[in-house]
């Protein structure tokens, strides 16, 4: 999603 | 967030906890690898840049400050403080790092999500936390036996990427987006570096005594 690009894992 | 990847950061967490009170409490770094903390430490550092943009969660932002700090503590406590940097043998945790740290960054640079700077340096990162544990794996089997809180501590961090592995699969199957090959193949490779330590580990527990976790 936009920035994250799926970087909501640590 | 889903139970596989909750349990997997309790995992990891447990595995900076179980490594902090052993260099603290035990006052001996013995056994411990201060390449592999090293390496976690850049991991962490250059993965968790994008705390200043990305804001997923106050989950999210809590842990990535708690590894930043316990990675760089653990180091610190190794490398500068008495009496545990004198309990770290140069000679036996000697695994040439750079030899990981380069082919990741050359990864890093050509295969990425965004070709953007920091998308190369987040792929970096991902690739060398793969193969951060090789350093302490090695320094396990050159000692052979494996001290009883260190087993703990290399089969809390084998847990938390194993869990990742089955969040990654639920994910893929719950969710209609979610597509993170580098993070797939670089985790299957990391957990695969765990299996023969777990075989080992679990032996040695098998019988419920507490015998010394033996590599060949």
């Amino acid at each position: 999603a936009g920035r994250l690009r799926g970087k909501d894992e640590l | 967030m889903n139970i596989f990847r909750f349990l997997g950061d309790m995992s990891h967490i447990l595995s900076f906890v179980i490594l902090l009170l052993k260099i603290t409490q035990g006052k001996s770094a013995a056994g411990i690898s201060l390449r592999t903390q090293e390496l976690y430490m850049i991991v962490f550092c250059s993965r968790y840049l994008d705390l200043f943009w990305n804001f997923s969660s106050l989950y999210n932002s809590f842990l990535k400050v708690v590894f930043i700090a316990c990675s760089s503590a653990i180091v610190y406590i190794i490398r500068f403080k008495s009496p545990q940097k004198d309990t770290w043998n140069p000679e036996l945790d000697n695994f040439p790092i750079q030899y990981l740290i380069g082919p990741c960054a050359v990864a890093g640079l050509l295969i990425n999500q965004d070709w953007t700077p920091f998308e190369m340096i987040w792929a970096f990162s991902i690739y060398l936390e793969a193969v951060a544990i090789l350093p302490q794996l090695f320094l396990l089997q050159k000692q052979g036996e494996v001290e009883n809180l260190t087993s703990h501590y290399v089969a809390a961090l084998g847990a938390y990427r194993g869990l990742y592995l089955m969040n990654w699969v639920y994910r893929y199957f719950t969710e209609d987006d979610y597509l993170q090959r580098i993070v797939w193949f670089a985790g299957t490779v990391q957990t695969g570096l765990y299996i023969d330590f777990f075989y080992h580990y679990y032996q040695s527990k098998r019988g419920g005594l507490s015998r010394p976790v033996k590599l060949p």
